[in-house]
C-alpha cells in the first residue's frame, strides 16, 4: 500500500519541515 | 486569537513556498526551498507528497494548512 508508506515516512519529515520554517522565521532577524 | 495567529503563520509559511504568489505550491516551488531549509531534495519531495493530500501536484493553502495543523496539534488521521 503506497499510502501507508508515504504516511509512515512523512511524519518525521513533516515535523522537520515545519520546524525548519519556524526556526527560519525566528532565526533570521 | 490562537486561531488567528495560526492562520497568519500558515499564510506566512505558504508564501515562503509560493514565492510567485500563484496561490498554490508546486513540486518545483518546494525544491526551491532546498537551499533555504536543512532538508534534502528527497525530504522536500516527501513533504510535498504528504501535504498534497489529493495528489494533484498542486498544494493549496487548505492542504498546506491541514498539514500544518496536524504538525502543531498532533492530530493523526489513521
Amino acid at each position: 500500500d503506497p499510502n501507508m508508506k508515504a504516511g509512515a515516512a512523512s511524519e518525521g519529515v513533516l515535523a522537520n519541515f515545519f520546524n525548519s520554517l519556524l526556526s527560519k522565521k525566528t532565526g533570521s532577524p | 486569537a490562537g486561531q488567528n495567529s495560526f492562520h497568519e503563520k500558515t499564510h506566512e509559511f505558504f508564501q515562503m513556498c509560493d514565492v510567485e504568489n500563484k496561490g498554490f505550491i508546486t513540486r518545483r516551488d518546494m525544491q526551491r526551498l532546498n537551499g533555504e531549509l536543512p532538508l534534502s531534495a528527497e525530504e522536500l519531495e516527501n513533504v510535498f507528497d504528504s501535504l498534497d493530500s489529493d495528489g494533484n501536484g498542486f498544494l493549496t493553502l487548505d492542504e498546506f494548512s491541514s498539514g500544518f495543523s496536524q504538525f502543531l496539534f498532533g492530530q493523526k488521521v489513521s
